[in-house]
């Protein structure tokens, strides 16, 4: 069957004309949000001074506040059945993803594959991924920073004084250990997304959440290590795999909606271990 | 107790600031993956035992091998792709009751998922493993599927198992 969406009963979602992915929430809550990836080119330099100091293991430091964007192939594929209906989406050479939503689940899936991100130009590259709602989140955010207390964050601010920032995207990362997320101003909405490794997030425009997902950095940045983070395995840069689950909606009815998060979190955290024994037609009784 | 030593010793080093972060030197980090896959690889007999202990089956002189699927990450598992019939047994650490889909990489068109613990054939889906999945460098895998069921209520702090066999059709295709 011919299709351009997926998404159940819950959302549509669909690859707009820009090629990112769009989400309708088809609830009252008349939320919606666009998935896209970007990337800061990474700072170089001699680190003989502050100012001079490379981006690398330690640290995140882009060479300027621009964020760039990707040209989108249109190229992408649909799958529906009885369980799960998925996008297949390739975004470049070397980024792409499935976006999944699983029957008797309300999470969407972003499962992404990032690099190995090229360095023929000489440049270090860091891919971020961007999730752009319709909330009014008045320039603040939360995240779990050390797992377990969540804070709240307001960009371009610290509580305890008066902030100037000259790297303000440096300077407003933090730590993000399973989830992140952003509540509406004015409305009883929330938008969260769950990560299945530590990340660093930002939320730079109201109604943004950004992780950074897959980094590849040519200069060392004189903290310790001694070495660029230029990770390289089969004789090429390598390539990350992961997921994210987003999960938003109206929080009129809080404690469920919490309760719901909560689960989300531990069964990214610690899922499931699956163990495999061969049968053959013979010994299939003896192993019931 | 000897094999939990080695396990225990493996995570000890896990825990430092270097390993959490991915601060260390790349000759480290090599030697972090070395330590990890032979302790998780050890684990495949804890695991095993433990499996026979909770079956009533400790005394049993039936030798039954359980594999670990180490490359699920990147939708491999030689267990699975390469075998028609086999069994699963899916743990829950969690200490409370877990439902979930699992997806395992196989390589036949249509599978027969029968939950052994309620003793039902469930409902699954065969999906296509993504072709950038497929060029993943270093990826030996001969899996372009995944097999997708639902897994209900997983006990806290155990185990379902469920057995999967390849539709009479396709069985000669997915050994050969």
């Amino acid at each position: 069957e011919s299709t351009n969406f997926i998404g159940g009963d819950l959302y549509t979602i669909t690859v707009d004309d820009s090629g990112h992915i769009a989400v309708q929430y088809n609830d009252q809550s008349d939320m919606n949000f666009v998935q896209s990836f970007h990337y800061y080119e990474g700072a170089e330099g001699n680190n003989k001074v502050y100012e001079n100091r490379s981006s690398g293991a330690y640290i995140f430091r882009p060479k300027t506040s621009e964020i760039h964007n990707f040209v989108y192939e249109r190229d992408y594929t649909i799958v529906k059945g009885p369980l799960v209906e998925e996008i297949h989406q390739n975004v470049n050479e070397w980024i792409s993803q499935v976006v999944r939503v699983y029957k008797q689940e309300e999470r969407i899936e972003f499962e992404w594959l990032i690099g190995p991100i090229p360095i023929d130009d000489k440049q270090g590259k860091e891919i971020v991924t961007k999730y752009t709602s319709n909330l009014n989140s008045n320039g603040e955010f939360y995240t779990d920073s050390n797992g377990r207390e969540t804070l709240k964050r307001k960009r371009d601010h610290r509580p305890t004084w008066n902030l100037r920032l000259y790297e303000p995207i440096a300077g407003n990362y933090y730590p993000v250990t399973t989830k992140m997320y952003l509540k509406d101003k004015n409305k009883p909405l929330k938008f969260s997304v769950f990560t299945d490794r530590s990340q660093g997030g930002t939320s730079m425009k109201n109604g943004e959440l950004e992780l950074m997902i897959h980094r590849r950095l040519l200069n060392d940045d004189a903290f310790g290590v001694g070495e660029a983070l230029n990770e390289v395995a089969y004789n090429t840069g390598l390539v990350v795999r992961g997921i994210h689950y987003v999960y938003g909606g109206n929080t009129k009815n809080l404690d469920a909606f919490t309760l719901k998060e909560k689960k989300l979190t531990l069964e990214l955290a610690l899922r499931p271990s699956i163990f495999v024994t061969p049968l053959t037609q013979t010994n299939i009784d003896n192993w019931r | 107790e000897k094999e939990l030593e080695q396990f225990r010793e493996a995570m000890g080093v896990m825990q430092h600031h270097d390993a959490v972060t991915g601060t260390e030197k790349q000759l480290v980090a090599d030697d972090y993956a070395r330590l990890l896959y032979e302790n998780v690889f050890n684990n495949e007999n804890i695991a095993a035992k433990s499996i026979y202990k909770w079956s009533n089956q400790e005394n049993s002189t039936l030798e039954w091998k359980t594999y670990s699927c180490l490359e699920l990450n990147i939708s491999s598992c030689v267990y699975t792709e390469n075998s028609s019939d086999f069994a699963v047994i899916i743990y829950n650490s969690q200490s409370q009751p877990v439902s979930t889909y699992v997806r395992l990489p196989v390589n036949g068109n249509s599978y027969e998922v029968l939950d052994s613990t309620d003793n039902v054939k469930i409902v699954s889906q065969i999906v296509p493993i993504p072709e950038r999945v497929l060029q993943i460098p270093g990826r030996e895998s001969k899996a372009t599927k995944e097999l997708v069921f639902r897994v209900n209520d997983l006990p806290p702090l155990g185990y379902k198992a469920y057995e999967i066999s390849a539709k009479s059709d396709m069985k000669e295709e997915t050994l050969g």
